[in-house]
This record gives structure tokens, C-alpha cells and sequence, in this order.
């Protein structure tokens, strides 16, 4: 009952969108945190294939099932997460990038994030002063539950907040900076880890690109009544 | 051709610009390197000029013992920075070749996953600009430029940001700034305990691949989940983008399949 085939024409040399009906699961495994239960991971397969040809092209995913909010919480001040309904203490690290000259290989992922489950976390924050993580990051992060807080490259120490004070405008090129966002959005969103999108370190953005980035990363309308019992 | 991706992360040459008297298009066409002789040397790519691992110069620059590892001692403090070299000490040449035949209706993408700062890529003499930016990916449709006996030449010339930014005597956090007018990471002119790095990590940072497609090609799928009944009733939304690069209108099937797999390797479908 996981496999769904649909019909689709495509104009010559046209870009389309495409959405799948949903496809239902009943009490699939759930995705949890590192310490709150098993990361179950499904293997998502997506391939076309065009008459008179055969397969065109195919992409795969693993995929969690599981459902992360956030809010500030009125009683703490603190930002409380829950996971699948379930409120959940964070014990988090901050990481900056596994090297400084970039020296990175999914080996060096594994062995970095492996060590902070190992040690009990289940969350890494990504610096704002650092990288937009790279997939293979992400895909550890999968598998060994560790919800990740991904920051946008803002900081207040460079963006109007340092001393000297400098670039109180953030970068000069504000559609390059959305371009990018938009650009990693895209290449990291899929990942069940993925918990939280952050506008900087220590400084908010630019308005224009702060308003920006909350408007394209809102939850759809379409999911707000998701969890409804 | 296969259909799918595959990376291009061996068989890199290196050069700094300034020691390199030929263009793009005659290093792709006429006049390609021979092989790792001054002033080109092995280098491999994803890498930044000073830094990466499977990297591009400065970790070659280490292993010949051009310059020391900065990662031991003061050893940093010797390698020239940016801000005194100039942006064209630290703009490199990255060298490569690949085989790829491709049939009637296939069509071949050379994707670039990151590159910092920006770029000009030459593939069998076409030139093509990657504009600006260290968070973006680049997507290149280069059926038209392969040639036709599969062997192709691509060189990548790789700029710094366009502000390096200096480091004052008494360093401090993120440098002078400056680097924080570019959208590159910011780390780079140094922080808390972070020295700072002499190429700001200029490279090609990141994976490079090329992707063999049919006539449509699927473009960054969108996976949502919504829970309800306490997590009993999930439903998957799956949403792509399709691109049809043919002249002609395909009639296509859509495929999605979810398996898990299972301890002792048995598949759930």
C-alpha cells in the first residue's frame, strides 16, 4: 500500500510542481530524539519515467515520521520543545564546524555526532558564525536523534553589534542572502532532525530579511489543523 | 549512461591563477595540464585553498611541504594571509577530466553543492559564470557541451569573497568585519579560539557531482508529514518539481515507494 503511481503530462520544456495525494500510514514507527525512543527511518523513493523512454531520473530520501514545535514558554521564558506531543528536556552542544578548514567527510560526521549522543545530547545548535550544515551532517543527525537549531550566517559580534560597531545592515546584498536561504531550505528541509531554523547569533537580521525569512519558513496553512485528535 | 549522480572527487590538479599563463578555454580544449607539475600539483576537491581534508591547495600545499599545517603551533602565523597577498594569491584553478557517453534523449547536469566565493567553470571551452555566494547551490545543463568520444576537460577558477576583510594586530572577533558584508561564514577572520584562516576557506568547498537524466528530471522534492488521532492516522505529502528539457511533451509516470527496512535486512513495503 506504499507504492503510488500517478499520470502526469509535461509540456516540452516546461517546469511544473507536482504534489502526490497523500498516502496514509497507520501508526507508523515514530522518529524520536536521542534517549526518547527509536529514530525509525523510512526509505522515501521518488522516480519518473516517460513514455517512449523508460526511468528519467529517481531520488531517495530517509524520511521520520514525527512532529516538533516550539514556543516560549510563558512560565520559564525558555523556548520549550516537544517531540510526537511529548515535552522534552534539551540537552544541547554547540557546534561550530567539524573543522576550521572545512576539512569535511561523512567518516568525520559520524564520528562527531555518534560522540554527542554518546554523551547524551539530543540537540546540537549550528552556530550562526559557522556553516548552514551539509546534508551528511544532517543525515547523522538522523540517525542518531539529535535534533538540530540551524542558524542563518548572521551574527552580532560582525552584524552591528561588535566593536566596532560594523555592518548594522547585515550583508550588502539582501537577495543574495535570501537566495542562499531559500537554496539551503531546500537542500536540508527534508531531514527529520531538523528542528529549528534560527535568524542568527546573538543579533536578529535585517528587518527586510528577517520578515522574509519568517514568511517563507511559517508552517502551511494546510498543516496548522495537523494532530488533531 | 547510468541515470544518478556521481561524484567527481578524484583526479584534481591544482594551480594558483597567477602562475598559470593559459585561459580557461585553452586549458579545456589545446593546452590541458599533464599532470602534477609545478606550478599544478594534486588536489582534491571538495576542499577550500588553505584547508579541507579531501581539499584543494592548502592541504596540498601541506602535504608537498609547500607551507606548514596550521593546525600545529603557531604554524598559522607564517602562512601569508589575504589581506596581505592580495585576493589574487588565494584565487586557484581547479582541474579535472570525466567520461561520460551519453544516449539519444539523455541529458547530462554538473552540480556544484558549494563554492566560496564564486567561480567561472570552463567544460570542453564553454565558459560559464557561478555568481556569488557560499550557501547556494549551482545546477549546469551541459549536454550540448560534452564531447561527442565522452572524454571532457572542466577547469574551475575559484575567486575569494569579495571582502577578505584584514586582521588587526589584536585579532578579536570576526577580524575587522568586513567579511560580514559577503554571505559567507563569518568565522573566518578569526574568533574566540578560532585563528584566522588565510584564504577566508575559499574553494570549492563542498561536493561536486554530475547527474545523468532521461528527458525529465526531478528537482528538489518537499517531504511533510501530518499526525492526528494521537499519532495513530499519518499521512505523507510529497511535492516535486519536474523539468521537461525535451522539445516534445512526455507523458510521464510518477513513482513514490516508502520501504523500511527491518533488523536482518527484511524490507517492509
Amino acid at each position: 500500500e506504499h507504492l503510488q503511481t500517478q499520470k502526469l503530462l509535461i509540456p516540452a520544456r516546461a517546469c511544473v510542481q507536482y504534489t502526490f495525494p497523500q498516502i496514509f500510514f497507520y501508526k507508523p514507527n515514530l522518529w524520536w530524539p536521542n534517549g526518547m525512543g527509536k529514530q525509525s527511518l523510512y526509505n522515501i523513493n521518488i522516480s519518473v519515467d516517460v513514455k517512449g523512454y523508460g526511468e528519467s531520473d529517481l531520488w531517495s530520501h530517509l524520511f521520520g515520521f514525527r512532529k516538533i514545535e516550539s514556543h516560549i514558554d510563558k512560565a520559564t521564558g525558555g523556548r520549550l520543545f516537544k517531540v510526537n506531543g511529548q515535552p522534552i528536556f534539551i540537552r544541547g552542544g554547540n557546534w561550530i564546524v567539524s573543522d576550521g578548514l572545512l576539512r569535511l567527510s561523512k567518516k568525520r560526521y559520524k564520528t562527531d555526532i555518534k560522540f554527542h549522543a554518546d554523551m547524551n545530547l539530543n540537540m546540537i545548535r549550528c552556530w550562526g558564525g559557522g556553516l548552514a550544515e551539509r546534508p551528511e551532517f544532517y543525515h547523522y543527525c538522523d540517525i542518531y536523534g539529535l535534533l538540530v537549531w540551524q542558524e542563518f550566517w548572521i551574527t552580532g559580534d560582525v552584524d552591528g553589534r561588535g566593536v566596532p560597531v560594523s555592518n548594522p545592515d547585515g550583508p550588502l546584498d539582501h537577495d543574495l542572502f535570501m537566495l542562499c536561504a531559500r537554496d539551503t531550505v531546500k537542500l536540508l528541509r527534508n531531514h527529520s532532525s531538523l528542528a529549528l531554523w534560527v535568524g542568527g547569533n546573538e543579533q536578529v537580521p535585517p528587518e527586510d530579511i528577517n520578515k522574509a525569512l519568517k514568511d517563507d519558513l511559517k508552517l502551511h496553512p494546510f498543516f496548522y489543523n495537523s494532530n488533531g485528535i | 549512461a547510468e541515470i544518478g549522480k556521481t561524484k567527481l572527487d578524484s583526479g584534481w590538479l591544482a594551480a594558483r591563477s597567477t602562475e598559470v599563463q593559459l585561459t580557461g578555454t585553452q586549458l579545456t580544449t589545446t593546452h590541458p595540464p599533464a599532470g602534477p607539475t609545478a606550478p599544478w600539483m594534486d588536489a582534491v576537491v571538495p576542499g577550500t585553498v588553505i584547508g579541507g581534508l579531501i581539499d584543494s591547495v592548502l592541504a596540498t600545499l601541506v602535504k608537498n611541504k609547500v607551507v606548514p599545517d596550521p593546525f600545529y603551533g603557531l604554524e598559522n602565523e607564517t602562512i601569508i594571509d589575504i589581506a596581505d597577498s592580495g585576493r589574487e594569491y588565494y584565487t586557484f584553478w581547479f582541474f579535472t577530466t570525466f567520461h561520460c557517453k551519453l544516449s539519444g534523449t539523455q541529458h547530462l547536469d554538473l552540480n556544484f553543492r558549494g563554492i566560496n566565493y564564486s567561480a567561472e567553470v570552463y567544460l570542453n571551452g564553454h565558459k560559464t559564470i557561478l555568481p556569488k555566494g557560499m550557501f547556494r547551490r549551482h545546477s549546469l545543463n551541459v549536454t550540448d557541451t560534452l564531447h561527442p568520444d565522452g572524454q571532457n576537460l572542466l577547469a574551475v577558477l575559484v575567486h575569494p569573497p569579495d571582502h577578505p576583510g584584514t586582521i588587526p594586530p589584536d585579532g578579536g572577533q570576526g577580524g575587522d568585519h568586513e567579511i560580514g558584508k559577503d554571505v559567507t561564514t563569518q568565522y573566518v577572520e578569526g574568533w574566540d579560539w578560532i585563528a584566522p584562516i588565510r584564504d577566508r576557506n575559499t574553494g570549492i568547498w563542498d561536493e561536486v557531482s554530475i547527474s545523468v537524466t532521461g528527458p525529465v528530471k526531478i528537482i528538489d522534492p518537499h517531504l511533510v508529514s501530518s499526525l492526528f488521532d494521537n499519532y495513530k492516522r499519518v499521512y505523507l505529502h510529497a511535492t516535486t518539481e519536474l523539468e521537461n528539457r525535451s522539445a516534445l511533451a512526455a507523458e510521464c509516470s510518477l513513482n513514490i515507494q516508502v520501504t523500511m527496512e527491518l533488523e536482518g535486512g527484511v524490507c517492509l513495503v
